[in-house]
C-alpha cells in the first residue's frame, strides 16, 4: 500500500458515498445515469468474485464488499425506491455499444484464458468506459448539479491516483500490469474534459453548465 | 504462458 493507492481508494469510497447520500438526502436521482450505475454494478460483481478465492487483507475484502453493496444499493434507490425521479429520457446511451466490444476485447486480450481472469479483465475494460452514459447525460442536458460534479470528480480522481500508484509500484516493487494501466489511462483521459470544467467552473462556485 | 499478476488492488 502506498499513499497514491490509499488516496485513490479513499476518493473512490468518497464518490460512492457522495452519490448515495445525494440520492438519499434529496430523495431524487435526477441527473444520474442509471445505465452507468448498472455498468458499475457489473464491474464490481465481475471483478470482486475473487473475494471467494483470493484473500489479500481485511482492508481489501471490506472495501470490495462495500463497493459491491453500495453499487446495488444505488441501483435499488434508482430503479425501485426513487424510480419516479429517474430521468430516463436523458439517459439514452446504448450500453450494448460498450458491453459487446469490451466482452470481445476481454476474450482476446487477457493474461490467462480462465473464467475468473477473463471476468477480471472484462471488469477492468468495462470500468474504463462505464462513465460514458453519465458523461453523455451531462452533455445532453448541458448541466450537472454541483453534488453530481463532486461525485464525478471524486470518481475520476480515483483512477488518476491509481496511475500514480502504478508508476510508484513499477519503480519500487517491479509491479506492472499492462491491462490495468492501459485501461486506467483510457479511463482517466475520458474525464479530462470534465476535470477542466470542474476546476474552471465548479470550484469557483459556478454551476457546471456546458456552452450551448 | 506468463502468469497473471497478483490481484491485490481494488
Amino acid at each position: 500500500m502506498n499513499i497514491f493507492r490509499l488516496a485513490g481508494d479513499i476518493a473512490h469510497l468518497l464518490a460512492v458515498i457522495i452519490l448515495l447520500l445525494k440520492i438519499w438526502k434529496s430523495r431524487s436521482c435526477a441527473g444520474i445515469s442509471g445505465r452507468s450505475q448498472l455498468l458499475f454494478a457489473i464491474v464490481y460483481t465481475t471483478r470482486y468474485l475473487d473475494l471467494l478465492t483470493n484473500f489479500v487483507s481485511i482492508y481489501n475484502s471490506v472495501m470490495k464488499v462495500v463497493f459491491i453493496a453500495a453499487s446495488y444499493a444505488t441501483l435499488y434507490l434508482m430503479y425501485m425506491k426513487f424510480k419516479a425521479t429517474y430521468d430516463h429520457n436523458h439517459d439514452t446511451f446504448r450500453i450494448e455499444f460498450l458491453l459487446i466490444p469490451v466482452t470481445a476485447l476481454a476474450l482476446l486480450v487477457n493474461h490467462e484464458f480462465s473464467v475468473l481472469e477473463i471476468l477480471w479483465t472484462f471488469s477492468i475494460y468495462l470500468e474504463s468506459v462505464a462513465i460514458l452514459p453519465q458523461l453523455f447525460m451531462v452533455s445532453k442536458t448541458g448541466e450537472a448539479e454541483s453534488i453530481t460534479s463532486h461525485y464525478l470528480f471524486a470518481l475520476g480522481s480515483y483512477r488518476a491516483l491509481y496511475l500514480l500508484n502504478w508508476i510508484y509500484r513499477y519503480y519500487f516493487e517491479g509491479f506492472f500490469d499492462p491491462i490495468a494501466v492501459v485501461a486506467g489511462v483510457v479511463q482517466t483521459v475520458l474525464y479530462c474534459d470534465f476535470f477542466y470544467l470542474y476546476i474552471t467552473k465548479v470550484l469557483k462556485g459556478k454551476k457546471l453548465s456546458l456552452p450551448a | 504462458p506468463v502468469k497473471a499478476p497478483l490481484k491485490d488492488e481494488l
